[in-house]
């Protein structure tokens, strides 16, 4: 029976990717892209934000978590905070 | 992206779900009764109603899969860990579960499924993951604790979509309400006549001691069987080992130093007898263990004790407590046993027998490969069923 079940290290790209960090469409991320992806993700994830691969950073990619991407999630947050504060919803900045 | 006004939401307010199917190890009926509460915690704190649908299409289905599962995300599940659980936006109203998880209800080693339930919901009602710690929608999931499951902003979101709960309805703490029901549901599977519990496929560790006797551990019980195949139990873990917590993750008993070793969380219990050793409990960390082993077992060819997490071993020498070097190691090295194992012990004879749901894997040290494996409730009489 051959050995099955999730490695304990996780490839980051991928795992950036998977979860909204990084694009699926931009094949190769730039530096810049990298590192402000990682730090959304320490971020997101109450961990130092170093926008480096450090072993904490790793260790949280590795944790059991929920497939659903993480995308939007600052911004909706965001705008429910805004709701508190000023009662009303912040207009959509059309692009 | 999405403007506001367009979130995915459902434009009903009384919502029905169904349990399209379950792990075996879990009663139905303790299942039905998590889901329920899983919904709860979103009603009382909205204006929405959910009801379990007995027949025909229901807005939310809750199913679990194995793997890829063609549900057009192309998201395959990924076995023990990793990804546990996903689930979509309104309306399409599906929650996913990876069946290859250890779910587990009431505090026993493994996912708590209440939890993750919990969670999932939120996503079929529209709501995405949040970025505030302790909410039950951050995406790595919360432990079930004693604090409220949902956070302000949980409360928030799901009011922002669906407004608040009308004033007259009955607020129930689905947390309290549960817990008291599964435990009352486990005491009652638990003095059932027949075979003991355990032997339904799933057990929190096992281990051998220095008469042969072989113990399972699962929840706050265990049960013994003795070198003649006398059965006693389920006896209660605190009344031997009062230290303990509820419950454990994994067992050793080493015939090194005629000790017990009990692992859970980030903790390491020993015993002398039903003794706990000064010093104890250490983080495991300290001894350069990771937290949660899938399972331990005194290994008496190397003269340690090993402990299997994930894709790797780990090796501790007793005597000084630390880690040996060199390790861990792939566990690779142990040719044909799988990740994930809830259960080691050595038998009389030299054989090491491991145990993942309801299967059991043979390791030869001679011939350092698995020499045998089958289902152990069937095959292997000293377990007990």
């Amino acid at each position: 029976v051959p050995a099955r079940g999730s490695p304990l290290v996780v490839d980051p790209q991928d795992f950036l990717e998977k979860y909204g960090y990084l694009h699926h469409e931009h094949q190769i991320h730039n530096s810049v892209e990298i590192h402000s992806a990682i730090r959304e993700f320490q971020w997101l994830s109450h961990l130092p934000i170093t926008g480096e691969l450090d072993s904490a950073t790793l260790l949280q990619m590795a944790e059991p978590r929920c497939g659903v991407s993480d995308e939007g999630s600052q911004k909706n947050w965001g705008q429910r905070v805004n709701l508190i504060f000023t009662g009303r919803r912040r207009p959509q900045r059309r692009r | 992206r999405r403007s506001d006004a367009q979130a995915e939401k459902w434009y009903k307010r009384h919502l029905t779900y169904q349990v399209v199917n379950w792990p075996r190890h879990l009663s139905l009926g303790s299942v039905r009764l998590a889901v329920r509460a899983a919904f709860q915690l979103w009603s009382n704190v909205s204006n929405l109603v959910f009801e379990e649908a007995s027949e025909g299409p229901a807005d939310i289905r809750l199913a679990f899969y194995e793997g890829d599962h063609n549900d057009g995300t192309g998201n395959a599940f990924d076995g023990p860990g990793g990804t546990l659980a996903h689930a979509f936006l309104p309306r399409r109203g599906e929650a996913h579960f990876d069946m290859a998880e250890r779910w587990t209800l009431n505090g026993h080693k493994g996912h708590n499924l209440f939890m993750v339930t919990a969670h999932e919901i939120g996503h079929t009602l529209g709501l995405e993951h949040s970025p505030v710690r302790h909410a039950l929608m951050s995406p790595y999931y919360r432990k079930l604790g004693r604090s409220m499951v949902l956070s302000w902003d949980d409360i928030l979101a799901v009011q922002q979509l669906y407004g608040k709960p009308s004033g007259n309805r009955p607020v129930r703490l689905p947390g309290q309400v549960l817990h008291a029901a599964l435990q009352e549901w486990e005491f009652t599977e638990l003095q059932t006549p027949g075979l003991p519990l355990y032997c339904r496929g799933v057990f929190d560790a096992i281990t051998m001691d220095e008469k042969k006797t072989v113990l399972v551990f699962r929840g706050n019980v265990y049960w013994t069987i003795s070198a003649e195949g006398g059965q006693s139990g389920p006896l209660l873990l605190r009344q031997r080992w009062p230290e303990l917590p509820q419950a454990i993750e994994a067992a050793a008993f080493s015939q090194l130093d005629s000790k017990w070793y009990f692992f859970r969380g980030k903790r390491i219990w020993r015993y002398t007898g039903n003794v706990l050793d000064s010093g104890f409990p250490m983080k495991t960390s300290e001894l350069g263990l990771p937290r949660r082993p899938d399972s331990a077992f005194y290994y008496a060819p190397l003269g340690h004790m090993v402990l299997f997490k994930g894709a790797r071993y780990y090796i501790l020498n007793l005597k000084s407590l630390q880690q040996e070097p060199y390790y861990p190691r792939k566990l690779m090295d142990w040719n044909g046993i799988p990740q994930g194992t809830n259960g080691a012990l050595t038998r009389p004879d030299g054989r090491l027998y491991l145990f993942r749901d309801q299967r059991f894997w043979r390791f030869d040290p001679m011939k350092v490969r698995v020499t045998r494996e089958g289902q152990w409730a069937r095959d292997l009489s000293w377990t007990g069923c």
